[in-house]
């Protein structure tokens, strides 16, 4: 999976 | 979530604490740019706009409010009760250089063309630069009051701290986010100078002076 999507980061 | 990125989250967090301890103590703005401060908001409010579709944490949901909120409060602090104390004289960075620039690249570089991943790329790039009107300003002056280094130092922390978190997030979950990282070290650069001095001088217990 593209983990580069996540956003989870502030 | 890991150590490094809980730390500098709290650095960020502390940063913004400081600043404002620093208005409220010295009843004034002196020495902070407003439009490193407006982008900032620009920062926040384009990226945390995900704050209405994607759920990630409590952490992060309340992390988010806070960044917006403070940095709001901070603009409205400075265009009210201490506007007196506001310099627009030396406060002249240009910063359609910076929001011309940044609008293009996010346009080229994002991870999905839509209006929100565009956004979201454009907050990214723009936090790297955003930092730059204080710079300039602190530049200009040639000093800085003490407390306004500790802010400024914080900032420097928490974007350091990010590099080791990707590193560490790189070899336990693979996630790697080019686009975050290539930012965040042109961000972390930016601080380096500043990090110098801030070191040889306010640290020893002198003032923060550039050299003439």
């Amino acid at each position: 999976s593209d983990h580069s999507h996540k956003h989870d980061e502030l | 979530m890991n150590l490094f990125r809980f730390l500098g989250d709290t650095a960020h967090l502390a940063s913004i604490l400081v600043l404002i301890h620093k208005m409220h103590t010295t009843k004034s703005c002196r020495g902070i740019s407003f439009k490193t401060q407006a982008l900032y908001v620009a920062v926040f409010v384009t990226r945390y706009l995900d704050l209405f579709y994607r759920w990630v944490s409590l952490y992060n949901f309340f992390m988010k409010l806070f960044f917006i909120g403070s940095s709001c409060y901070i603009l409205f602090l400075m265009k009210t009760k201490f506007r007196p104390t506001q310099d627009p004289a030396i406060d002249t960075f240009r910063i359609e250089y910076l929001l011309g620039p940044c609008t293009v690249i996010a346009l080229i570089f994002n991870y999905k063309f839509s209006p929100t991943e565009i956004l979201w790329s454009f907050s990214i790039f723009l936090e790297s630069v955003a930092i730059l009107p204080q710079l300039f300003l602190l530049q200009r002056t040639g000093e800085a009051e003490t407390i306004t280094t500790h802010y400024l130092a914080a900032l420097g922390i928490y974007r350091a701290l990010y590099i080791p978190n990707w590193i560490y997030r790189y070899f336990t979950e693979g996630v790697v986010d080019p686009i975050a990282i290539t930012a965040g070290l042109v961000q972390t650069g930016l601080y380096i100078d500043f990090f110098y001095v801030y070191v040889t001088k306010v640290l020893q217990g002198q003032k923060f002076e550039l050299p003439a």
